[in-house]
């Protein structure tokens, strides 16, 4: 109705459009914001490919997922993380992520998605290590995975959830060590190669499932 | 729930569509591009308390009558929803990492008087 008549609906004064307009906007924004417990909309320190979040949509969407009952859907969170690599040497790399998700304790499935290099012929043993925090100059490493791949490309390597939690600095860090399988008779020859590819869109990211609530909670709730 | 024309003034679901453009906030909300922000707005005559916003059930109709019979309602009655559905988001939070959850009762689908 034309600003400065009476609301129909609560009698009201009535906004001009711009002003409804703006106030709907600010609900909007209120109601979003509420709604993922954010006080404010992120600030984006890190940026992120978006051939690299194509190529993580795709893998993931490719993946059947697993039927949750419709009320858990409700409470649950699915995240990628990209990580951040270091080659530490032709067979080894750091990954590290970084995880903002307070509710991190009640992480239930985690999966972390490589791009290998044809580095050596035969089967490879990677094995997946997480990096624990530095004692007196000593950083200890609790070992999570061991994996055996046998061909290049993308590769979804499931990790003990539990092998993940508890990280209160929000920063995660993964070794990878990778090695001929014992009695592989395939020769390590000429300089090795590098072991993930991690250009442009095959960056190596983590799949993380959250329950924004202990499992059962609700149902104790409504009990 | 009875579609909403402007100047109606009895309960009803008003709907907005509101595009993430428009924010501003399009580059960390990567889907959707926008959603329904409805809201319920509008009067509760006494014989519409209690009424759901959606066809009214034998029960409510003749509730409702006898309701409308009484000239001394017990109280006012508010324009509230009374269905709602959650929104799928996917977005970047401030580390760069994608999240995608579901917000329940994100979008008002109908409304109703108290």
């Amino acid at each position: 109705p034309r600003a400065g008549g009476q609301c129909p609906a609560c009698g009201g004064p009535t906004l001009e459009l711009e002003s409804q307009r703006e106030l709907l906007l600010h609900l909007a924004k209120r109601s979003i914001l509420d709604k993922l417990h954010l006080s404010q909309r992120p600030t984006l320190n890190r940026p992120v490919s978006r051939a690299a979040l194509r190529t993580a949509l795709q893998r993931l969407h490719g993946v059947p997922q697993g039927a949750l009952p419709e009320d858990n859907r409700e409470q649950e969170c699915e995240i990628i993380s990209f990580a951040e690599t270091d080659s530490t040497s032709a067979y080894s790399s750091l990954l590290t992520f970084h995880l903002s998700t307070p509710r991190f304790h009640h992480l239930y499935h985690a999966r972390l998605w490589l791009h290998m290099l044809p580095t050596l012929p035969g089967t490879l043993c990677l094995r997946i290590f997480r990096w624990g925090p530095r004692r007196r100059h000593q950083r200890s490493r609790t070992l999570l995975a061991e994996h055996h791949i046998t061909n290049l490309g993308w590769h979804a390597l499931t990790l003990p959830s539990s092998g993940l939690r508890g990280e209160k600095s929000g920063v995660l860090k993964l070794q990878l060590d990778c090695r001929p399988l014992e009695g592989n008779n395939s020769t390590v020859t000429g300089q090795p190669r590098r072991l993930l590819d991690t250009a442009g869109h095959q960056q190596p990211f983590l799949e993380l499932k959250i329950r924004a609530n202990e499992p059962g909670a609700g149902r104790a709730r409504r009990r | 729930t009875p579609t909403c024309e402007p100047a109606t003034p009895l309960c009803c679901r008003r709907d907005h569509y509101v595009d993430f453009q428009e924010l501003g906030w399009q580059d960390w909300i990567l889907q959707p591009e926008g959603y329904q922000l409805n809201y319920c707005s509008g009067q509760c005559p006494p014989h519409l308390a209690g009424s759901p916003g959606i066809a009214a059930s034998f029960h409510s109709a003749v509730f409702s009558l006898l309701k409308a019979n009484n000239p001394w309602p017990a109280s006012t009655s508010c324009c509230v929803p009374t269905a709602r559905r959650p929104l799928s988001l996917l977005y970047l939070d401030h580390n760069g990492n994608v999240v995608k959850t579901d917000v329940p009762d994100m979008v008002v689908e109908a409304c109703g008087c108290s």
